[in-house]
């Protein structure tokens, strides 16, 4: 039935964060949220097709951003991850991370590496960014 | 509202981020 369903494309979704390796905390927090979710729709039917449907929107959502960053991931040689990483934006998250990001200049002589570095930290930031918004738009619908 | 709209315009500059690095990485 639609609660099954939901259970599934849940559990579906807090997978694909997860392995996604964002921002800790994340994923306990949709998986909280879901749950509540799951728990409020088993009470009131009116939440449970509202709900399923958001869920496959962000599952579809995810999905593209999470391929983009993934393409980008496996473009960088020789494998070090964040080893070409500017100086500047290490250790950064959210907001400050968009403004590096943004005032981030580049020498002329910047290799390929870093350029890919930098395109796959502005990548997994957009896709914190989606993961955080949908969070917020069911904290408004389950709380 | 406020926080969507903040959200649309912050990965609307992070493409364009994206875009312009790989960019330079084909380029050098």
């Amino acid at each position: 039935g639609p609660m099954a369903a939901m259970c599934v494309s849940s559990q579906r979704l807090c997978q694909m964060v997860h392995s996604a390796g964002l921002r800790h905390g994340t994923v306990d927090r949709l998986h909280t949220l879901l749950a509540t979710g799951w728990w409020m729709a088993a009470i009131d039917s009116s939440y449970d097709s509202q709900l399923d449907q958001m869920i496959v929107r962000s599952t579809n959502r995810f999905t593209v951003v999470k391929k983009l960053a993934n393409d980008i991931a496996v473009l960088p040689q020789p494998a070090h991850p964040g080893s070409s990483l500017p100086a500047t934006l290490i250790g950064l998250h959210g907001q400050n991370l968009f403004e590096a990001l943004v005032a981030l200049r580049l020498l002329a002589d910047a290799t390929k590496n870093v350029h890919l570095e930098v395109a796959l930290a502005a990548r997994r930031l957009a896709m914190q960014e989606t993961v955080d918004l949908h969070i917020h738009v069911y904290e408004r619908i389950v709380y | 509202n406020a926080t969507t709209l903040a959200f649309f315009r912050r990965l609307e500059a992070l493409d364009a981020l994206v875009e312009k690095h790989l960019d330079l990485a084909t380029q050098v």
